[in-house]
């Protein structure tokens, strides 16, 4: 058993304060599990890789971190009759990025269930914003700002991807910005018989299944010098 | 007026000893999600001149024994790692974050003078 004194150093290395003590292990993603393991197999192999280039996501950068959503949701009424299925608030805690480095990526994940629910749903739209107002701290709900993205699937075919670098940069450069994501989905049935059974079918299924997570990757020049070459 | 080679082969050549850490006997198991544990291998053992005029050692590491074969006071040349893998890890923080993170030169693979 090492001392408190040792354990604290290795977590210092580690760059933590002291060890987690998570309430409940979340489930490993995919994608952390993906290049976890590819880069096990090349340790085994022999292979030398660079860990400071992540080949999976295309970017540089040696610490992965998926955020789980802490948000809520704002209505779950059924659908309104121009389709609207839900309103959520996405809130990302970046507190816990505190190590220097350079953001490399951040990648929003909307995950709206799987694929076989929706084989001949109708078409869904989702729309992303900056929230804006006091938020969730404060005592009046968030209200979508400036748009994001926009995008029409035709019914809601596995994860679906938004590129926040931008945002997140600005977030992290001022803790004070993060007031989180306005999301709304539309499912888009037939305008003509209104509110049909398909869409309030769509809806619940969208409303029980969605999951939001926010992938950053960051690069930190200390552990990962700029040049591709060796320390001497 | 080569140093004659001492008699008897080098009792404790300097090698890699393996060394595992698991992290369950840290009680570390309850946040880290992978590796089990990890390698902390470590180089020790002696360096007499017979032994740098080969096994990956450096010239210099045959320099320093030389000088220490004449002059004791100049010390031994000293077993260090001379090629180090990354591990990465995977593990959870307090804010139900998974994190991957990744550290160069972690694990001793080779050792020499």
């Amino acid at each position: 058993q090492p001392s408190k004194f040792q354990e604290y150093d290795f977590l210092q290395f580690l760059d933590l304060e002291k060890a987690p003590s998570p309430r409940r292990f979340q489930p490993v993603p995919r994608i952390l599990r993906k290049i976890f393991q590819a880069r096990e197999a090349a340790a085994a192999g022999g292979v030398s890789q660079d860990f400071c280039y992540v080949k999976e996501l295309g970017v540089r950068g040696n610490l992965l971190r998926l955020l789980p959503d802490q948000g809520f949701f704002l209505n779950t009424q059924n659908p309104s009759r121009d389709g609207s299925c839900l309103q959520k608030y996405l809130y990302f805690n970046l507190s816990a990025i505190k190590e220097k480095g350079t953001l490399t990526m951040a990648r929003l994940t909307l995950d709206l269930g799987p694929r076989s629910y929706y084989n001949l749903g109708p078409e869904v739209e989702v729309a992303l914003s900056v929230a804006e107002g006091p938020g969730v701290w404060g005592r009046s709900l968030p209200k979508p700002g400036r748009r994001l993205a926009l995008q029409s699937v035709p019914g809601p075919q596995g994860p679906l991807h938004f590129n926040l670098q931008d945002v997140v940069k600005d977030w992290n450069g001022n803790r004070l910005k993060n007031l989180g994501l306005y999301l709304e989905i539309l499912a888009k049935g037939d305008r003509h018989s209104g509110v049909n059974f398909q869409v309030e079918n769509t809806c619940d299924r969208l409303l029980r299944s969605l999951r939001a997570s926010l992938l950053v990757v960051t690069l930190n020049p200390d552990h990962c010098p700029s040049s591709s070459r060796k320390r001497r | 007026a080569a140093i004659p080679v001492p008699k008897g082969s080098c009792r404790n050549p300097c090698h890699r000893h393996q060394l595992f850490i698991n992290f369950r006997d840290l009680g570390w198991h309850k946040w880290i999600i992978a590796p089990k544990g990890f390698m902390a291998n470590y180089c020790h053992g002696d360096c007499p001149f017979s032994m740098t005029t080969y096994l990956n050692s450096s010239n210099y590491a045959f320099m320093q024994a030389l000088m220490h074969a004449v002059d004791p006071k100049v010390p031994k040349a000293v077993c260090i790692p001379t090629k180090l893998s990354p591990i990465s890890m995977l593990y959870q923080d307090n804010d139900e974050t998974v994190i991957l993170r990744h550290y160069e030169d972690m694990v001793v693979d080779e050792c020499g003078c």
